[in-house]
């Protein structure tokens, strides 16, 4: 049996909202110590990877693994349903056919049950070895936001290169070209509004903006994001959840 | 021209 209790219905929107809209077939793997899901899109070129830990939630049980088949597209129907600061209780049981999503206002004047029927999905589970990565960013959100839409009007393509002092992004495209240069400080006041540069190599690589466009989603969940970097490997682009996080890893295009 | 590359070229399936 599972019970999983978020204080506020709103983390698991931001969650389920961070990455619904690259992704639309998913299985939630539910454990003893939380919950985990992995989906890679269609094209096989961004796979997402989310860990929900216990101390996500306000109260959290799971018996045995259990395995939620869900389409995002529906489940964000139901999800539209309560209020943000509703409490939101997932209830399943071992062998479930569905799940109930439990909405329950905090003086409990109100309480909203909706059941999504749940999918048998097929879907391979890939193998992420520990990575070695030649460069680590930590960017503000909002930064990494404001960079991929300002230069993803010109181009289908965003380049990152990374040296020792600056992360550069550069576009070129029909209409014309962009670049954004980023150099690393630290703010005492405001640590988040950071911008940390770890280099092990210079690194270049690009990236499909269509790509980055669904990855800057995921800034709902944290006022930062970390960027790793190789040229041997995908991306890592990583918003920390309080206990978890939602990863985003994007191969590279290449020089044909 | 640039190429875009696929996860199954860096991950194997499990």
């Amino acid at each position: 049996m599972l019970e999983a209790k978020f204080e506020e219905a709103s983390l698991f929107k931001r969650i389920i909202d961070g990455f619904k809209d690259c992704v639309q077939l998913v299985n939630f793997q539910c454990k003893q110590d939380g919950i985990i899901a992995q989906a890679v899109d269609d094209s096989r070129v961004l796979l997402v990877s989310l860990e929900i830990g216990v101390e996500a939630f306000q109260e959290y049980r799971c018996d045995h693994p259990i395995t939620l088949g869900i389409d995002l597209a529906s489940l964000s129907k139901i999800l539209r349903c309560g209020n943000n600061n509703d409490t939101l209780t997932l209830i399943a049981e071992d062998t479930p056919d569905s799940v109930m999503l439990l909405f329950e206002d905090t003086k409990k004047d109100r309480i909203a049950e909706f059941n999504l029927k749940l999918m048998d999905i097929d879907a391979d589970f890939l193998k992420i070895e520990e990575l070695v990565y030649e460069s680590t960013l930590n960017l503000p959100a909002t930064e990494f936001v404001r960079v991929v839409r300002e230069l993803g009007q010109l181009s289908d393509s965003l380049n990152i290169t990374v040296t020792k002092e600056t992360i550069k992004f550069a576009c070129d495209g029909d209409i014309g070209s962009g670049t954004i240069i980023l150099r690393p400080f630290i703010n005492m006041e405001n640590p988040s509004e950071s911008i940390k540069l770890e280099m092990d190599q210079p690194v270049e690589l690009t990236f499909g903006a269509k790509y980055l466009a669904d990855i800057v989603k995921g800034s709902a969940l944290s006022d930062k994001v970390a960027i790793r970097l190789s040229s041997e490997a995908p991306a890592l682009f990583q918003f920390d959840l309080k206990a978890g996080f939602l990863q985003f890893f994007l191969a590279p295009k290449f020089n044909d | 021209q640039q190429k875009q590359r696929t996860l199954n070229e860096f991950f194997p399936n499990e």
